[in-house]
């Protein structure tokens, strides 16, 4: 475990707690994209597979339960709370996201570290975790203006990512056989994907403005 | 063959 590594997963974790507290402090999860936590809630359960076969660390498992837990307690929220499902932007929330899935798993059968089902359901969740925010992205432009909350989860998500990536050198500088191509590509790929919202947050940061993406 | 990477990041 390095700095960079535990300061992504805390910055994962704060987005998640974030989110948590939008829907439970306003009762509802207006702005967020129900499509975008399905499918992390796929990408959990499709890599943390081996939570009861491989033992890693107790922190390893913790977090493991955490991630799994909360994002299906958040789709469970955005689709039976009585409350919170009233307020979910169905009509915005339009993205297909039965297409990233499907392309994701095709690219994961063909393009994994072994053709071995734990391996290929490994490098799907990584695929998928990669394009899981467009969905997100994508409403969020449709609605225009942003609350805080949003935003800052949106930023904590990308955040993380753009971590594992310094974790990713760091150990690549450090560790002498480390070499993890897929977890790499897939990550500098998904920090990507984010680049223009960190610069419409940072514009909006920088003038104390609301912050608002460009439709 | 070639072993997978260990899967020891979240």
């Amino acid at each position: 475990m390095n700095i960079f590594r535990l300061a992504g997963d805390m910055t994962h974790l704060l987005s998640i707690i974030v989110l948590l507290l939008k829907i439970y402090a306003t009762k509802s999860c207006s702005g967020i994209s129900l499509k975008t936590q399905e499918l992390y809630a796929l990408v959990f359960l499709a890599r943390y597979l081996d939570l009861f076969t491989d033992f890693i660390s107790v922190y390893n498992t913790i977090m493991k339960v955490v991630f799994i837990a909360s994002s299906l307690a958040i789709v469970w929220c955005m689709r039976l709370h009585p409350l919170v499902k009233r307020s979910y932007d169905k009509e915005l929330d339009t993205f297909r996201h039965y297409f990233l899935i499907g392309g994701t798993f095709v690219l994961a059968l063909v393009l994994n570290e072994k053709f071995t089902l734990q391996e290929i359901l490994w490098a799907f969740s990584i695929y998928l975790e990669a394009v899981a925010i467009l969905p997100q992205l994508v409403l969020l432009q449709r609605s225009g203006n942003v609350d805080n909350l949003t935003g800052q989860y949106v930023f904590f998500l990308g955040a993380y990512r753009a971590f594992y990536i310094l974790n990713w050198i760091y150990r690549y500088l450090t560790e002498p056989r480390f070499t993890r191509w897929i977890a790499c590509v897939s990550g500098i790929v998904q920090t990507g994907i984010y680049a223009d919202f960190f610069y419409y947050y940072f514009i909006s940061w920088k003038n104390n403005s609301k912050l608002k993406l460009p439709a | 063959g070639n072993s997978s990477s260990p899967k020891d990041e979240l």
